[in-house]
């Protein structure tokens, strides 16, 4: 609004002007001989006279391209022809951009640099979403995928002036993509997953940036995709949009899972929070990470002495402060004074109706609640035992203040109840650390003392569904299974379960072969 | 247990937006920079032709074994890529060596019959781009500050 | 069951990093070498 009279002609003036100085061989090296002349003209055209001005200016050149791209979209002709077209004005526009950003204020000072950057990238973010709200299933991502990543490839150019300010370069776009996460600009989702897997983004994001101080920014990014993605996987209806962007989403884990399994390991907790509980295979990609140094051994090695490995003592990194998700505060401190002193009583038999969150079937629950409930009584049981000089195992994680709280879960939840505490349960179910192996003792010792076969059944399943798909599977997991089949205490084959339908028992017995 | 949940309202708008979004996806090329020399043009062909690339087809071992013909190729019309830095690589591994004026690869033919600090002076065989072929030059000086 | 995910286009055995030619989300084979923007020396940019 009120844009000062004449600014729109001098902004399209200027944007032509610098647009044939960009392409003109005489622009030099990075088009810093035609940058130079080009500022001049900035200043007498007095644009860079106040911040608005400034600011006014890049959302006019912004509008401007974006316009020029809709008309060369619309006139049938061949993607090539039509990329051409529009690229050779938004290349420009972002290369006025990068030098403006790098020799904005001098060399030291970074903060004007930043700043710039960060108000242009909020004016494209801008323009993008009043577009897309305008424009609505007519809405093209285009402009705005090219502008953000050919900035962003720009502004990471192995230069001195542009390293100094990495970090701040790397900060701005992740607010900027976490401002257009799928939730808010669904039109632009493919765009903007193909934007945060970008080899140039994942390199500087996990492996360029020192001290992994990328790492939270970026897990950040993929809850925002989980957590689109959640309502459609739930229902396991995928229609071809959502199958790709699905797909599209196991690649990008996949690539993760190969190189950064550290950082799948560090932020497995946040992302099985949003992750809906039938998405087994995802999540067991994300589960099955473990880090490069470790050695896992062969879960079917006969006897393996999973309480003798060196690392089963060791608590693995969760980058989430779980404990804090623990609301309201009054339940907190009553379930901290329960594990201390078994009291009060009632807290036991309240506990179902504190995770309950609504009388819907199939919705009745607070699943991070319950997720982080079942990680932080487990991390204080564990913390217990070690305080007794013991190791967890089958019979120290039992008759403690913590196994009551469990075992209460086993059986005063109904099915849909149980079922999300299992699952969390078995989310940790990983690589050789101390919570895996002590909530696979856990669920091991709840399937043994269990008051009736529905639990047992349900623990069965739990375990089940994660192995019968495709792989990976967790270590964790694997071992966990093997271990209720083969040790006879837990008379596995005897319950009635296994044996209900010849294609449940096939199916036993093939998990079964498998696993000898 | 869980079961499907009903999609809400701003579910749907969000899928109408995706499966739009699906109509329009991101090409590879919007996320290079622009080549004007050999622009992207995905075209279908047979099922029989290798539809993915050689393995390996991304090391310097690889390139060192095309012909100096295909590396001047690569060198020439992938500027500013990977395959042309590799092709470079691959070239200088053969006793290329780039000089930096004429923006043309040499290779000397015989031991220069001066060499100084400044340049070396011989007969040469140069690869001409606007010709496409390679020529011999006799008593040519090259000057090493066009050495890349 | 989930998908088969070796059927992906990501060579998930290579010894190398798979990020630095991930070519994108929808594509089953990684970028080629001629696909991948490089910082060449100026004097390569010959065009």
């Amino acid at each position: 609004f009120d844009d000062p009279p004449g600014l729109h002609e001098k902004t399209e003036f200027l944007l032509r002007e610098w647009v044939n100085m960009y392409h003109s061989p005489a622009a030099g090296r990075d088009s810093t001989k035609a940058f130079s002349a080009f500022v001049q003209q900035m200043h007498q055209q007095g644009i860079l006279k106040t911040d608005d001005l400034i600011t006014r200016f890049f959302r006019l050149c912004t509008e401007m391209c974006v316009d020029l791209c809709y008309r060369a979209l619309s006139e049938q002709s061949s993607p090539t022809l039509i990329r051409a077209k529009c690229f050779h004005t938004l290349d420009a526009f972002v290369r006025l951009i990068a030098l403006l950003v790098k020799h904005s204020g001098d060399s030291a000072n970074t903060v004007t640099k930043i700043n710039l950057l960060n108000k242009v990238l909020g004016i494209v973010a801008g323009v993008l979403l009043q577009d897309h709200e305008v424009r609505g299933t007519d809405f093209q991502q285009l402009p705005y995928h090219r502008i953000f990543i050919m900035l962003f490839i720009e502004l990471n150019a192995p230069e001195h002036v542009l390293e100094s300010i990495n970090f701040q370069v790397l900060t701005a776009f992740c607010n900027t993509f976490h401002i257009l996460r799928p939730a808010k600009a669904p039109g632009f989702a493919f765009a903007w997953l193909e934007l945060i897997s970008h080899r140039v983004f994942i390199g500087r994001m996990l492996a360029i940036t020192p001290q992994q101080r990328g790492w939270s920014m970026y897990a950040q990014l993929l809850s925002d995709l989980f957590k689109f993605l959640a309502p459609f996987l739930r229902n396991a209806n995928l229609d071809k949009p959502t199958q790709l962007l699905y797909k599209g989403t196991l690649r990008v884990l996949l690539v993760l899972l190969h190189d950064f399994p550290e950082f799948l390991c560090d932020f497995h907790y946040a992302f099985c929070d949003v992750i809906p509980p039938n998405c087994i295979q995802m999540r067991n990609l994300i589960l099955s990470a473990f880090p490069r140094n470790m050695r896992l051994p062969d879960p079917f090695t006969p006897n393996l002495k999973v309480d003798m490995l060196p690392e089963i003592a060791m608590p693995p990194r969760i980058m989430t402060n779980f404990a804090k998700m623990i609301q309201p505060k009054g339940f907190k401190n009553d379930m901290d004074s329960y594990l201390t002193s078994r009291s009060p009583v009632t807290f036991l038999s309240e506990l179902r109706s504190s995770l309950q969150i609504s009388s819907e079937p199939g919705n009745r629950y607070n699943i991070p609640l319950i997720n982080a409930l079942v990680l932080y009584v487990g991390t204080q049981a564990i913390t217990f035992i070690h305080s007794k000089g013991l190791q967890p195992s089958m019979s120290t994680i039992a008759h403690s203040s913590h196994m009551d709280i469990f075992q209460n879960l086993a059986v005063d939840l109904d099915t849909e109840g149980r079922y999300l505490f299992l699952n969390a349960i078995a989310n940790q179910l990983r690589y050789p650390n101390s919570h895996t192996h002590y909530f696979s003792c856990t669920l091991l010792y709840l399937f043994a003392e269990a008051n009736s076969e529905a639990i047992q059944e349900q623990i069965t399943r739990v375990l089940l569904e994660r192995l019968i798909v495709n792989r990976p599977h967790p270590w964790g997991l694997l071992i966990t299974f093997i271990e209720l089949i083969k040790n006879p205490s837990f008379k596995f084959w005897n319950h009635d379960f296994v044996h209900c339908a010849p294609e449940i028992e096939k199916l036993f017995e093939s998990v079964a072969r498998s696993c000898m | 247990p869980l079961g499907p949940q009903p999609l809400q309202k701003e579910h749907l708008y969000q899928l109408a937006m995706l499966e739009a979004g699906f109509h329009h996806l991101p090409h590879p090329s919007d996320s290079e920079r622009q080549r004007h020399y050999l622009p992207r043009n995905p075209c279908p062909t047979p099922t029989h032709y290798p539809q993915t690339p050689p393995p390996h087809s991304d090391t310097v071992e690889f390139f060192q074994r095309l012909s100096t013909e295909t590396l001047f190729f690569i060198f020439y019309y992938m500027e500013g890529t990977k395959a042309q830095y590799l092709a470079a690589k691959a070239l200088k591994k053969q006793s290329w060596r780039f000089h930096t004026k004429y923006m043309m690869w040499f290779q000397r033919h015989e031991e220069p019959k001066t060499i100084t600090d400044e340049f070396e002076q011989g007969t040469y065989i140069y690869f001409d781009y606007e010709k496409w072929g390679q020529r011999k030059k006799e008593g040519f000086t090259f000057e090493y500050r066009y050495l890349e | 069951p989930g998908i088969d995910l070796t059927t992906l286009g990501l060579n998930l055995n290579s010894p190398e990093n798979l990020y630095s030619t991930f070519q994108s989300p929808w594509a089953d084979a990684p970028c080629r070498p001629q696909d991948i923007d490089f910082h060449v020396p100026s004097e390569y940019l010959t065009n």
